[in-house]
């Protein structure tokens, strides 16, 4: 299967990985 | 019959395209109004920023592929661009409901998420381009040296902070292909397991940091 693993939770978005919030 | 490889790759392409609006190489009315609602306003940087990596860009992609080839390159950065400014828009909509805010100045101000946001875009464009030839087992006219990481030395970018928005750029763009969720998956592996450990990673810059913050925490006794 080459289905991605989606590894964030649900309150963990783009604006956290960049330090953001 | 199953399609030829060039075929599948034209199709893949065609559908690329079909999915980017024809007039997405600037941001859309929604996407300009998030620029508007920030502290400070990105629009000048964001074009600005543009500009300079698709000079770069080019300049890359003729060096690599050939001076004739560079014209393709052109090609490939504006349907990117457009990728860019789509992904970015659902990108914002999605933070915008889950934390109920409007004003994303910080991150619209950032340099290293644009850039990586339009790295990963890039990859996507690449990597439909170049399907046919890894199908092969061989090379295209642009030869399969431009494959990853080679956008990265190009944009100046570090794999961690590349790393980043690839999950988010998935779910954000429901129309990429199993091939191209399979690469970008391919990426982000090579990134974890080799890239990001490579000396002058900022991976460990931030290692040290967490370092440091834990051992200044007071430590806690054991509950019983």
């Amino acid at each position: 299967s080459h289905d991605y693993h989606f590894g964030l939770e649900e309150h963990e978005g783009i604006s956290e990985l960049f330090d953001c919030d | 019959p199953p399609p030829t490889p060039i075929r599948a790759a034209m199709t893949s392409i065609q559908m690329l395209r079909g999915d980017l609006p024809s007039n997405g190489d600037r941001p859309s009315a929604t996407l300009a109004t998030y620029f508007k609602n920030c502290t400070v306003d990105p629009t000048q940087d964001v074009q600005k920023r543009l500009e300079t990596l698709g000079q770069a860009f080019s300049q890359k992609f003729g060096e690599a592929a050939g001076p004739h080839c560079v014209v393709y390159g052109q090609q490939r950065f504006g349907l990117a661009v457009r990728l860019y400014y789509k992904v970015m828009e659902a990108m914002l909509k999605s933070e915008e409901k889950r934390l109920s805010v409007q004003n994303f100045s910080k991150l619209l101000n950032d340099a290293t998420f644009h850039t990586s946001l339009l790295a990963c875009s890039l990859e996507v464009v690449m990597a439909t381009y170049e399907e046919s030839s890894f199908k092969n087992g061989g090379g295209d006219q642009t030869g399969t040296n431009l494959c990853f990481p080679w956008i990265l030395n190009v944009l100046n970018l570090s794999a961690f902070d590349f790393y980043k928005v690839i999950e988010s750029f998935i779910k954000a763009e429901p129309t990429l292909s199993k091939d191209i969720i399979k690469h970008l998956e391919t990426c982000e592996n090579l990134i974890m397991e080799r890239i990001a450990w490579r000396t002058g990673s900022p991976l460990f810059e931030l290692l040290q940091q967490e370092h440091a913050s834990a051992a200044a925490e007071p430590v806690e006794t054991t509950a019983s």
